[in-house]
């Protein structure tokens, strides 16, 4: 069990830092045992640093920087331990425009080997988009669901 | 394997029933606050068997059935379906299309289906650990919770591991 | 002392409501008192709708939805009890177009009697300043701060 | 009365000596992901009295001095001032700009200081008082932070009203 915990554990680290990297040419990531002379118990501390500076515990992180690092472990544990579609609810949202600008190419790598449901607000998300729907609110308090074929609507 | 339609009906602010069809590509949700986009992110949760109304940002499980507005009357019923392509056998029954369906009535009594026909949860948990989904569903990031992963405690975070072992 | 709190309390809901209302022309939102006849104990419930369905508790309201009814909140109460100023960091990053506008328009309207101070991504936002701080962080992970006044740039 | 400047040194991120001139109108602080904007608000609520660094996004306070960098040692002390102008005398003390100033040293001794003479906590906050800023400081909202108010028990939204009266 531990050979495989460990086994799984440096596949993932390998795959998050290759996932942070791409992103962040200058920058470096690493997941690490918190006691690994006990794999059955040890914990697993994330440090990242986006911009090569030195490498900080994620608390240390701002807003936008914590959130593009949450998504280089998603995907990480996703080349890994693959699901069958991803949906995220503005993951967006704490971005900076080059930050969005990484997200929307992260998608975009990885769009034709998962489905992807995204919730945004961002124009730029909304361009990776196959399929887009609209939700409205009607006057009676009922949602509505509008859809637009993106290929078919020839925006 | 991939998502081919979700169904809601009286679920949330879905009081009419309201369709959302998937192809294996990208689909993006829009629309102004307030009109249903994170209720759809919870209609997944749910109907994939979530059993904590907090983390549908409820209080009780009846929460999740339209409650009425001024001009609409509250529902005895909350239905939603997810229908997979299956013609790859990732989940390993003889169709090819799975439907997973669940029902809650405002009595309490709740429901599970398979392909129309009655299930337990057990049944359909079983069938989606042939996804990877993993019983912590960090494929589904609900709305501001994106830095939960990393503001978890360092034990939490083993399950990460253990789920893709 | 329980005459003081009831009539703040009458104060503050009054002026969240306005405050609430100029936002939301169909909307309606107020504060209650779950414990009226102990005054010394009652705790304080808040209800709102944006668009005039019916009056939820904002536990039931979307992340837009509750952060516009924060706002309201915090103005109403400062039209009681007025801080000298006002820091706000990111707090329109939930928020679609329209609320967007009607955060700018509260910030316009109150800007005379207040010193904001706003941490923003929305270019919409940048708007109101009469003061433009840009923060960089440089490559020896220290942070600059580069100023503009905007009357003087001729923006 | 109105605040009229900032200085950090050694305060986070901002290890030279920092400045932000205030006036009446508004202010707007923009930037890109991790290039000091919150901690500037977290320079302002450790400058008028912040006693939590839990508050202040770190673990213990001696995480608000200059950890250092690949380029930069870490430095000793931290120090940020906050300067009013008084003219209105809203600060019951006869100085037309009243500073207010924090200190604090790797040793963890702080200091306090009122228009650069030691002073003590209960000083700044017996002042801060006359500025309606209040005990919660609710005029300071920090990222992720506006939900607060309404996440709040209806027990503890009393403080909003008691601090209004
Ligand atoms: N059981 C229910 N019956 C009727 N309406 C409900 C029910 N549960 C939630 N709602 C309403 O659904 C509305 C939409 O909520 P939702 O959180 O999905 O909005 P959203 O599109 O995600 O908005 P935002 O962009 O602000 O995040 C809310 O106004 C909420 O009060
Ligand atoms: N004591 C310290 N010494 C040096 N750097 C620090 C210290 N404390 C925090 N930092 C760094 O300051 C940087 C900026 O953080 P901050 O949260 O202010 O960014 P931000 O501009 O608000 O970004 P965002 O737009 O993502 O919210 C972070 O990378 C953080 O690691
Ligand atoms: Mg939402
Ligand atoms: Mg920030």
């Amino acid at each position: 069990m531990s050979e495989k915990f460990l086994e799984i554990f440096n596949k993932v680290n390998e795959s998050f830092q290759e996932v942070f990297k791409n992103m962040f040419p200058d920058g470096k990531a690493q997941l690490i045992l918190t006691n690994p002379d006990d794999i059955m118990t040890t914990g697993i501390e994330i440090e990242a640093q986006p911009s090569g500076r030195r490498l900080k515990k994620v608390s240390l992180l701002s807003g936008g920087e914590s959130a593009m690092t949450a998504l280089a472990l998603l995907f990480g544990l996703f080349q890994i331990n693959p699901a069958p579609f991803y949906l995220l609810d503005e993951a967006d949202v704490a971005l900076d425009d080059v930050n969005l600008q990484r997200f929307v190419a992260l998608i975009k790598r990885f769009k034709s080997q998962a489905q992807f449901l995204i919730v945004t607000h961002q124009r730029r998300t909304m361009e990776v988009a196959d399929i887009l729907y609209g939700v409205t609110m009607q006057k009676d308090g009922v949602s509505k669901v509008l859809s637009q074929k993106l290929d078919e609507a020839a925006v | 394997m991939y998502l081919k339609s979700l169904t809601m009906k009286g679920f949330k602010s879905f009081a009419a029933k309201s369709d959302l069809n998937f192809e294996p590509g990208t689909t993006v949700i829009v629309g102004p606050n307030g009109s249903g986009k994170s209720n759809i992110v919870d209609a997944f949760l749910w109907v994939t068997g979530e059993q904590s109304a907090r983390s549908l940002r409820s209080t009780k499980m009846q929460d999740v059935i339209f409650a009425g507005s001024a001009q609409k009357s509250p529902m005895g019923v909350s239905e939603v379906t997810l229908t997979f392509d299956n013609a790859s056998r990732v989940f390993p029954i003889d169709y090819d299309e799975v439907a997973f369906t669940r029902r809650l009535y405002k009595s309490g009594e709740s429901e599970y289906l398979l392909n129309s026909s009655a299930c337990r949860l057990a049944d359909i948990n079983e069938l989606l650990v042939h996804t990877n989904m993993g019983r912590e569903m960090y494929s589904i990031i609900g709305q501001g919770r994106l830095d939960a992963i990393l503001n978890s405690r360092p034990d939490e975070r083993r399950v990460l591991i253990e789920e893709a072992a």
